[in-house]
């Protein structure tokens, strides 16, 4: 599982039988509470119920494996939106692909334009007169100069029937052998006795790797406590999750998507789970700023999650760094990791912010190159023009 | 302008949590995705927020959310504009 936390918004993909819609409220809470952005569910910041008021939401998820096991709201769709209805005003519910095969499900809130709601400006917020539902009214606010500065791009693909001899990769039995073969003994033997001895350390909670030396004296320090320097000569070892992780990532070609030649400061966390799957997090920090010191781009984000056991093999890959331009196309960063998998079916979903100018030849250009997968038919075509979005969904088999 | 080192990603990794995670009766792939905007960009926060927004929220705190959702932290990767959690489970 991920999260992925900018100043203005917020990213929780959750994998296996988590309960990601429970945490709801309470990000809400914390948005409002912890970070100051306006609430009109209550007139205080005192009152229990208190949600900030998000400008846009989006839910959503590829049909499950085995649903009767998911808990709490996940456990049907309809479940979902029933508990997404309940919490917010003007949500949309959708499902994209066959229904008697791997289907894809959205909820989503607009920003105004869609709600019915007069809007409110961001000055003109915090507290005032609450709203009479219980519900979280949701893109009342108008923010001057939106919609977005920038364009919003957000490429999904979920892989299902993961080629198994490529499987084994991401199995800790094999990752370790992979590891012994590439890392010298000496090098080994001194990062098990770091590990050791960490364990050793009363309350030693984070480390962090080589190039950034951090060590906080207990779990309470997560928010980040200042460096104790006497056990700076030891906090170069990660745990063993995360070192396999780094060599998984290496050796699959994952650390080659966005690669360092072309992304010089980009940066990757993996994680090797035992006994077997994997997740990896990657960030791509934004251009260089210009000579005035700004820089209008934010930094992006990749990540991966894989579960390779025969019986559910799976495999996801989310990014919102930018094809195109300087770095690579979309159609290659696909091509890329269906190679590195080789499943046996996979969908793919692009999100598209409009820009306000917008024509349809922005759309046309990556929905063409995104036809051609090699060793894939594509077997589902399907466009959603929203208001400010368009939603591409694609469905591929190996021929 | 900043330097090179200065835009570097910063890793921290939760040893308390990485060390013994132990994913056997994991089985799911399929993942829930949630993405909450309060703003349409970082340029466009309300006068209300705090410096940074969301990023300036802790760790510690983002856990009591977490503990509902059933993940823990594993690692953190922190960069200019966003912070990036990796998460159990």
């Amino acid at each position: 599982s991920s999260m992925f936390v900018f100043p203005h918004k917020l990213i929780l993909k959750t994998c296996g039988t988590t309960t990601l819609l429970l945490g709801l409220r309470r990000l809400l809470r914390i948005a409002a509470v912890d970070a100051g952005f306006p609430f009109h569910n209550a007139t205080s910041l005192d009152d229990v119920r208190v949600a900030a008021t998000p400008y846009r939401v989006f839910y959503s998820r590829k049909n499950f494996l085995f649903p009767h096991r998911q808990r709490g709201p996940h456990s049907s769709w309809k479940d979902e939106v029933k508990f997404l209805d309940d919490t917010f005003e003007n949500g949309s519910a959708y499902m994209v692909g066959r229904m008697n095969a791997d289907h894809w499900y959205l909820y989503m809130t607009s920003p105004v334009g869609n709600t019915l709601t007069p809007p409110l400006t961001p000055s003109s917020s915090n507290g005032g007169s609450p709203t009479r539902s219980s519900k979280i009214p949701t893109g009342i606010i108008t923010f001057p100069g939106a919609p977005e500065e920038q364009a919003d791009e957000t490429l999904e693909i979920l892989m299902m029937d993961l080629d198994p001899e490529l499987a084994k990769q991401f199995y800790l039995e094999q990752a370790s052998a992979v590891a012994d073969e590439r890392v010298p003994a000496q090098a080994r033997e001194a990062r098990r006795a770091a590990h050791d001895s960490l364990g050793d350390i009363d309350g030693q909670a984070f480390v962090t790797d080589a190039d950034h030396v951090d060590v906080f004296a207990n779990s309470k320090d997560l928010d980040g406590a200042a460096p104790n320097a006497e056990q700076a000569d030891i906090e170069a070892r990660t745990t063993e999750g995360h070192a396999l992780g780094t060599v998984v990532s290496d050796m699959c070609g994952l650390s080659q998507v966005y690669p360092k030649s072309a992304y010089p400061d980009s940066r990757i966390d993996a994680y090797l789970f035992t006994p077997c799957g994997f997740s990896a997090n990657g960030v791509v920090p934004a251009p260089v700023p210009g000579p005035d010191g700004k820089c209008d781009k934010l930094d992006h984000y990749w990540t991966v999650h894989v579960t390779p056991e025969p019986v559910c093999s799976y495999a996801s890959f989310e990014t919102n760094v930018p094809g195109g331009q300087n770095g690579r196309a979309t159609s290659e960063v696909i091509n890329h990791v269906v190679s590195i998998f080789k499943p046996g079916r996979f969908t793919m979903t692009l999100f598209q912010a409009k820009k306000p100018a917008d024509d349809d030849s922005l759309l046309v250009a990556p929905i063409k190159h995104m036809d051609t997968i090699k060793g894939y038919r594509r077997m589902d075509r399907i466009v959603h023009d929203f208001d400010d979005y368009y939603l591409i969904f694609r469905y591929y088999e190996r021929e | 302008t900043f330097s090179p080192c200065e835009r570097s990603p910063h890793l921290t990794i939760n040893h308390e949590v990485a060390a013994d995670l132990d994913s056997t009766n994991a089985f799911e792939g399929p993942e829930k995705l949630l993405e909450v905007w309060f703003a349409p960009s970082p340029r466009l926060l309300p006068p209300s927020v705090k410096e940074g927004g969301l990023k300036a929220v802790s760790p510690s705190t983002w856990e009591g959310m977490l503990d509902l959702v059933k993940c823990k932290i594993l690692s953190i990767v922190r960069s200019e504009h966003v912070d990036a959690y990796l998460l159990s489970e």
